[in-house]
This record gives C-alpha cells, structure tokens and sequence, in this order.
C-alpha cells in the first residue's frame, strides 16, 4: 500500500 | 533537520541570489535559460500549493515564499525586464520532451491518487530535468559567463547535499521518499559532467568554454 508522505523538505 | 539539509537549502537560496544579482548588475540575461527558469517557477508553483493546506514550520513557509517570489523574479526579469538581452536564439529546448513524460509519469508513479500528491510529484519529477535546457544551451553556445557556472554549481550543490540528507534521514529516523530520492540522484547526476568541467576550469580561473 502506497503511505500518504508528510513533505517536509523544500 | 541536519547540518546537510541545512546546506542543501542555503545552497540552493544561494544559486538562486547569485542568478538574479547576475542579471541585476549587468541589466543583462545573456546566456541565462529562461525555459529553465520557467520550470523552476513552475516546480516551486505546483510543489509549495501545500502552503494553504499544511503547515510544518516558519521555516518552511519562509523558504517557500521566498523561493516562489525569486523565481517569478527570475522569469520577469527574463521575460519582460531585460527581454532585449535574452538570447532566445539558443534557448531552443523543446519544453514538451520534458513536460510530456513527466506529466505522464506523475500520474503513473506517486504516493497518493490526489490532485495535490499528484502536482506535487509532477514538481518532483520535473525538478530533476528543469535544468536541461539550460545545459542545452550551453553546450550549444560553448560556453558560459563565470558567474553563471557559479549559479549552477550552487544549484548542483543544493542537490549533492540533499542525497547526503537522505542518507542522515534514513539512518536516524528511517526516513525514506523514494521519489524524491530517485529523482534527486537523477538529478544530481546531470550535474557531474558539469561539475568536472567547473573544477578543472573555473576554479582554476579559466572561462568555461565547450571544445
């Protein structure tokens, strides 16, 4: 299954 | 936040002053891409829409609007302010082999079935090739003012620093985006013809000319 990903880098 | 990730950023914050003091003092883009800088405005325009919908730090939302109004800077400048001086001659990238493929891939290959996930690896993807046109025209021309081969190896420096940041991430958080880290070795690798030719010339005090 594909995780939902916090973007946190620029 | 590690010391690499920190540099990757400066780095990059970096590149990007250097490109538009460049084309301040001299009144001149001569030599600039601006079909690259168009991708880079629309990298950071499809990549920070998460400025309404998430927020993670004052840092965060600082650097992205500062490199969101950079950019659209840059492209003015290009575009409308020093128009005269931009040589679109040589800037003849055909911009659909890259938007094409990368729109299609962004589809194909993300994180989650969503429009912002989606227009967010859309900016992944087409960061790591926004500066073939740039490199294009260089190869083109042969050559390549100073201070735009110190524009450019910043910006491959934002990269490098970036990979040894995933490096730090997986090891101690185990932290790992496997798009973002396909694409930014992608990405870092187009810089290394370039950064051979920055050592052995520039750094050397030579121009940097294409035999």
């Amino acid at each position: 299954e594909k995780k939902s990903f916090k973007h946190d880098e620029l | 936040m590690n010391i690499f990730r920190i540099l990757g950023d400066v780095s990059h914050l970096l590149a990007i002053i250097i490109l538009l003091v460049k084309i301040h003092r001299s009144k001149s883009c001569a030599g600039i891409s601006g079909k690259s800088q168009i991708l880079f405005a629309l990298v950071f325009t499809t990549r920070y829409l998460d400025l309404f919908t998430t927020f993670i730090s004052l840092y965060n939302t600082v650097m992205k609007v500062i490199f969101l109004i950079c950019a659209y800077i840059t492209v003015y400048m290009i575009y409308v302010k020093f128009r005269k001086t931009f040589d679109s001659e040589n800037d003849s990238f055909r911009l659909e082999f890259l938007l094409v493929p990368v729109t299609g891939l962004s589809f194909l290959e993300n994180h989650s079935f969503t429009p912002l996930e989606i227009l967010w690896t859309f900016s992944i993807y087409l960061e790591s090739v926004a500066i073939l046109p740039q490199l294009f025209m260089i190869s083109k021309t042969g050559e390549a003012e100073t201070i735009t081969t110190h524009y450019l190896f910043f910006l491959g420096l934002y990269r490098a620093l970036y990979i040894a940041n995933w490096v730090w991430r997986y090891h101690t958080e185990k932290f790992y985006d496997q798009i973002a880290v396909v694409s930014g070795v992608v990405q870092t690798i187009f810089y290394c013809d370039f950064f051979y030719l920055y050592v052995t010339k520039v750094l050397k005090g030579k121009k940097l000319s294409l035999p």
